[in-house]
């Protein structure tokens, strides 16, 4: 006797991992009309699902990325001016504020560009991660040109849980230093290093097929 | 008897408009426009998750992957009490999908999702 749902309607504690995702993490379509994700971020994650997934969406066999769930975190920038002459300075933190129960950490890493080209120069970039209680600091920079352009190094020991609500995580003291190697060009501020934490979700997991129980012919 | 039922079964597609009329699998192209989740869901474009639809034969063929539940259930609907519903063609396998998202604090989500799209169909 009920009415059919509106399209994109939902009910209040919907259990299909698709719809709670659809309810909880969605954003609402006023978000979109103030203007889709763009830029860097979205371009690369574009890349990685068509490496990852035919047109109609079905998983390539043999290129499985390894799990069934990839974040984009993007930073928080710190206030103050990153430049200082033809030097670039930017500390940065990523927080995840709630991690659904479900999805376990397989591991993180951050994606950056160490070269960006300019009209008459190079922008060549590294990233610093500060030492925490457990693990040293470091200092990364790819040691040959990365195809595509973007260098991923994993970061997970680097990774804290956050103050807030449970399933928060955190990751501090990431410093992007980068500098012109000649040239007078504009300053270019380089695109801030993003986060890509590895997820499994064992609700939508990637699970093997069932085996078909056997049957006898009949 | 089943040389009765043997025999019966070319008459008996005739008069459902033959294999046409079969529980089969059919496509439905939709975009998430049409769902109402394009300003979520960004990649892929199209999606055809497709659909189960026919009639489940009297004898149903191995192909179908009926269990022998479906067979009795078949069974008793021609031969004893119409009332007891004809099995019911729905989808037997599936396969995943994999979106691209846009989540509400601006991070981007890329996930498989199981049983997205109808891949076979059975009698149950």
């Amino acid at each position: 006797n009920q009415s059919p749902l509106p399209p994109g309607s939902l009910p209040a504690i919907p259990s299909l991992p698709l719809l709670r995702a659809l309810r909880v993490r969605a954003p609402g379509s006023q978000a979109w009309q103030a203007g889709p994700a763009s830029g860097q971020p979205l371009r690369y994650m574009l890349n990685l699902y068509r490496r990852a997934a035919d047109r109609d969406g079905r998983p390539r066999r043999g290129h499985s990325l390894g799990t069934n769930t990839i974040r984009l975190v993007q930073a928080s920038a710190h206030e103050g001016q990153p430049w200082a002459g033809r030097w670039y300075v930017q500390p940065l933190t990523y927080r995840l504020e709630s991690q659904p129960k479900a999805e376990h950490l397989l591991r993180a890493t951050v994606v950056y560009l160490p070269s960006l080209p300019l009209l008459r120069s190079h922008l060549l970039c590294t990233l610093e991660l500060a030492a925490t209680s457990k693990t040293p600091g470091a200092l990364l920079s790819p040691a040959t040109r990365p195809r595509h352009g973007w260098a991923e190094a994993d970061v997970t020991p680097y990774l804290m849980p956050g103050n807030g609500s449970m399933g928060s995580l955190v990751l501090r003291h990431v410093c992007v230093h980068a500098g012109r190697a000649r040239g007078h060009d504009a300053l270019v501020a380089p695109s801030h290093p993003f986060l890509l934490l590895y997820l499994n979700d064992t609700r939508a997991g990637l699970a093997p097929p069932v085996a078909e129980p056997h049957r006898h012919r009949r | 008897d089943t040389g009765t039922l043997a025999h019966d079964l070319p008459s008996y597609l005739r008069e459902q408009g033959g294999e046409k009329s079969d529980c089969s699998l059919r496509p439905f192209p939709i975009s998430f426009a049409q769902l109402g989740w394009d300003h979520w869901i960004i990649a892929p474009h199209r999606y055809n998750p497709r659909y189960c639809k026919g009639i489940c034969p009297r004898l149903l063929r191995y192909d179908y992957h009926a269990p022998n539940h479906a067979v009795v259930q078949s069974f008793v609907h021609q031969l004893v009490d119409a009332n007891v519903p004809r099995p019911s063609c729905v989808p037997y396998r599936y396969s995943p999908i994999s979106v691209l998202m846009i989540e509400r604090d601006g991070g981007i989500l890329y996930k498989e999702y199981e049983n997205m799209i109808a891949e076979s169909c059975t009698c149950r």
